[in-house]
């Protein structure tokens, strides 16, 4: 299935 | 001291709109560019990022950068209080925990005075790099926003796919499946019907529907929407703000695990 991704996984905090 | 003049009210109401449903508390950051807001959806997945420049504004006085944390149900119920032809100013003293929110009527018989608390809201900055995507899809904010809603009684994801054909949307549910194809238009007389898509290379990609239509509460801020899709990167989602800025939204992709 396909599994919802987190933004954390492409941006990161500054 | 703060004191943002907006002649054009009504934006500032269609951007509380926009947002509110995603986010439910929020920082607003002041400086001498202009005002803006960056925050996520409660589960991380979605992101809002707004900005109306210094320039947009009648009137634009920023002493030294701040941050107001809000609650933006309470905004907007504030903002609800002002006409749509209003001018509304954003006014906040240096240190005060409070900020106004001033609604002019067009001929100035009617001024009203909003004041609200502020919040201590720490926001965890995310940084989002510039990056170059694989495709563009231009098209009439209305024409994405029907899209969305149609394929949700349907499915409750979405594949959105970009060839030379065009640009492809599709779900699957329980009553059975939906495939949606938009071609890009020029030949049309108001280049905001156009549907333009820049294809470096084809690409597809899955996304949750939910949040796709909670993006399209901003329609009314634009007539149009731009779509920015990569295969390795959350899509955004734009509509510019006439002159001033834009509302973007970003949301990261499902994956086939």
């Amino acid at each position: 299935a396909c599994k919802q991704q987190k933004l954390s996984t492409y941006f990161h905090h500054q | 001291m703060l004191e943002l003049r907006l002649v054009q009210g009504s934006l500032l109401k269609k951007v509380l709109e926009a947002i509110k449903e995603l986010v439910t508390d929020a920082n607003f950051d002041c400086s001498a560019t202009g005002f803006s807001l960056q925050a996520m959806d409660s589960s991380h997945v979605a992101l809002v990022a707004l900005l109306l420049r210094s320039e947009g504004f009648e009137h634009y006085r920023c002493d030294r950068n701040l941050s107001m944390g809000m609650n933006l149900g309470n905004v907007s119920k504030m903002l609800r209080c002002a006409g749509s032809d209003d001018i509304i100013t954003i006014k906040a003293d240096d240190g005060s925990d409070t900020v106004t929110f001033m609604f002019e009527s067009p001929n100035q018989d009617k001024i009203a005075d909003f004041e609200m608390k502020l919040m201590d809201i720490d926001s965890e900055h995310l940084g989002i790099p510039d990056a170059e995507y694989q495709a563009i899809v231009r098209m009439p904010s209305g024409e994405f926003a029907r899209i969305c809603k149609d394929l949700s009684s349907i499915g409750d994801t979405v594949i959105i796919s970009v060839t030379k054909e065009g640009v492809k949307f599709s779900t699957a549910g329980d009553i059975g499946t939906a495939n949606i194809v938009c071609r890009q238009n020029k030949t049309v007389d108001k280049p905001e019907e156009a549907t333009v898509i820049e294809m470096q290379e084809p690409v597809s990609l899955t996304f949750a529907l939910r949040y796709l239509n909670s993006f399209t509460k901003a329609t009314p801020l634009s007539e149009t929407v731009s779509i920015s899709l990569s295969s390795d990167l959350p899509v955004v989602v734009e509509y510019k703000i006439a002159d001033m800025g834009y509302v973007r939204y970003y949301l990261a992709p499902k994956i086939e695990e």
